[in-house]
């Protein structure tokens, strides 16, 4: 969905879905379903500099490997899925 | 697809699985049933087994959890992540774990089983109607002792079949007193509580005593959902209440107002602003069985595949008829073979068929052509919707329905009996406000019909628009003579008397019409509203641009 016009965004008290930007989203992604190895590349530096995790995740999913964070890709992120990590350390 | 590195499998063909415990949205013979025709998806292609255990350790232990469930991957409340699973071996191996801050359905809405009445457990049918009025979920209408209500066919007046649906007035599940129903008001730690609470719990679920004092008694179950419940945020199990008042605006429906993710919620009591109780509305819901097929393949040694239509792609779709793809069979194959033997083959009746009953060899032989339904509630997704004459035309495949001005639905018509120089296939249509000519559009050509006449076909780059534009989705009339015209996420506004594209266009759709779903198939305007399409569902947006109701195209606009 796109975002609402002139819309004032509330906190909703007990709500378990966080506000992310789109690069806060992504890091998380990344993290969770095992594109970056946490142990080894913390920072969103670390894999934006080389784009490796978005090109992984990219293939993965079928979608366009352009290795940055496009609309395809933010759009495949916000998906249901299965928890169930794609790529293991 | 892919295994689990080492091939992790089942060294043992006979697998059992246990259901540890039950989610508060689906009652427990709808989940086993969910989980057992999981389960028959994969032991329909392999030499596999599957026995339900009632107790004891089984190989796939079964459970459903809200965040920190227990294991070092907690979930993360409505959407996102579903399911997990674990691949074969000992102890939490082979598990599988559902997240219950999701809303489990069969895919298509609340499946509500009924219990007493008069339907012997069939499903509620929506919409129903009663005393005229039509409804979508269960209600207390028509009753005085509080307890929801709905039909099990289209139309109670007509037929009289009814069933109660859950609530906790009627049974509970789980807990410690055989499902025996809550008793209100109950004592719990020196406090009255008059419903149900999530106090005393950290696993989120909510609970009620069954007897009047529970630090007596200590006797409990937990309450199923109703179907009218809010899910996730602070008010979980607990109904919408309309109208509710929110930044001062008051709401008589869902909104996705003061989101920025478009999910849709309501405030539980009369005044958020005041009160602050709040939750998602129901929707469509996550197919149980779709999910499960999905965790049980891990369960059995099957990593995600890359193959967009195999059942193990990490991503949700729901889908109707859901075949296995050959992929997953590969899979599956490749852990534990083929399958062996004859399949079992249905009961054949003892007596004799009357010759009428009897098929005859050509319906045994021969395939029978699929005939398009002719009937508009049967269909998902409409090639154009459009109001012509102030009334509501619904396009499909040659065929066109009219919802006339009484608010009857009529048809199926031939198109091509009123327009017949336009194909059978449409992706849009207007009719333009101040000549009352009719725009189709289908791939990149359109025609024009003024009465009768018609001009076209011509293509609809002469208009202005990209050479390389494959489709008009959909059109919304901007006053006199400008109608604005949408395709993927972008839409160009056209000058139709001077019959091209205004300068400044494309403009993007989710900078001017925020909050609607930015790839709708179908953009109409409607009683002054814009209306923005996605499967089968509607986005309105008045004129101020605030999207005021999310509803059904078949329900509410086609009145099924």
């Amino acid at each position: 969905w796109s975002v609402p016009l002139k819309s004032v965004f509330v906190t909703f008290p007990g709500d378990a879905i966080k506000n992310m930007t789109d690069v806060e989203l992504a890091d998380e992604y990344l993290k969770r379903y095992g594109y970056i190895d946490v142990l080894k590349k913390s920072t969103l530096q670390g894999f934006f500099s080389s784009s490796d995790a978005l090109k992984n995740l990219q293939s993965n999913l079928g979608l366009e490997e352009t290795g940055k964070l496009d609309a395809a890709t933010i759009d495949a992120m916000k998906k249901p899925r299965c928890g169930v990590p794609d790529v293991r350390n | 697809y892919q295994t689990f590195e080492g091939d992790l499998k089942w060294d043992h063909t006979d697998v059992t699985y246990r259901i540890l415990n039950y989610s508060p949205d689906m009652e427990a013979p709808l989940t086993d049933d969910a989980f057992a025709r999981a389960f028959k998806v994969w032991s329909d292609v392999t030499p596999l087994t599957f026995r339900r255990l009632y107790d004891g350790t089984a190989d796939i232990m079964i459970s459903f959890g809200k965040a920190d469930h227990g294991d070092p991957y907690p979930f993360d409340g409505k959407d996102g992540l579903l399911a997990h699973a674990y691949p074969p071996g000992k102890g939490i191996q082979g598990d599988a774990h559902f997240d219950d801050d999701e809303y489990w359905t069969l895919g298509k809405g609340p499946a509500i089983q009924t219990r007493y009445g008069n339907a012997e457990g069939a499903i509620c049918h929506f919409p129903f109607e009663f005393e005229g009025q039509s409804y979508s979920s269960c209600t207390t209408d028509g009753r005085t002792d509080g307890l929801s209500w709905c039909a099990t066919t289209a139309n109670y007046d007509q037929d009289k079949k009814f069933g109660f649906c859950p609530s906790e007035l009627l049974f509970t599940f789980g807990g410690n007193d055989n499902d025996a129903p809550c008793v209100f008001p109950f004592v719990f730690d020196g406090e009255k509580y008059e419903s149900c609470t999530t106090d005393g719990r950290t696993d989120g679920y909510r609970w009620c005593a069954t007897t009047a004092n529970f630090d007596t008694d200590k006797k409990y179950g937990f309450c199923p959902n109703r179907d009218t419940a809010v899910t996730g945020g602070n008010a979980e199990g607990e109904p919408c209440k309309f109208p509710f008042t929110f930044l001062e605006k008051t709401y008589t429906s869902c909104t996705s107002e003061g989101r920025g993710d478009g999910k849709l919620w309501c405030a539980t009591t009369s005044n958020y602003d005041k009160d602050k109780k709040w939750g998602f509305c129901a929707d469509r819901g996550y197919s149980l069985f779709l999910v499960a097929a999905h965790e049980f393949g891990h369960a059995l040694g099957l990593d995600h595949s890359k193959v967009q239509d195999a059942l193990m792609y990490p991503m949700y779709k729901y889908i109707e008829d859901f075949p296995l793809d050959k992929d997953d069979i590969q899979g599956i194959q490749y852990l534990y073979g083929p399958k062996t033997g004859p399949n079992p083959t249905p009961p054949k009746p003892t007596t004799t068929p009357s010759s009428h009953t009897i098929p005859t060899p050509s319906e045994t032989t021969t395939t029978t052509p699929v005939i398009p339904s002719k009937d508009a509630c049967e269909i998902n997704e409409f090639d154009s919707i459009t109001e012509i004459g102030k009334e509501l035309h619904f396009f499909k495949d040659g065929h066109y329905w009219k919802m006339s001005k009484a608010g009857k639905r009529i048809g199926p018509f031939l198109m091509s009996e009123k327009w017949p120089a336009v194909p059978a296939v449409i992706n849009t249509v207007f009719e333009d406000q101040l000549t009352k000519k009719l725009y189709f559009f289908a791939g990149k050509q359109f025609w024009v019909y003024t009465g009768k006449e018609v001009l076209g076909p011509r293509k609809i780059e002469k208009l202005g628009l990209p050479s390389n534009l494959e489709k008009v989705e959909g059109a919304l009339q901007r006053g006199i003579g400008k109608v604005l015209l949408f395709s993927g996420e972008q839409f160009w506004r056209l000058d139709v008397k001077a019959q091209m594209i205004d300068t400044g266009y494309p403009r993007e759709t989710d900078l001017v019409f925020g909050g609607v779903p930015n790839d709708s198939h179908d953009v109409f305007l409607y009683k002054g509203f814009f209306h923005f399409c996605r499967q089968g569902f509607y986005w309105r947006m008045n004129s101020k641009k605030q999207v005021d109701r999310v509803g059904y195209v078949k329900h509410d606009l086609l009145k099924c």
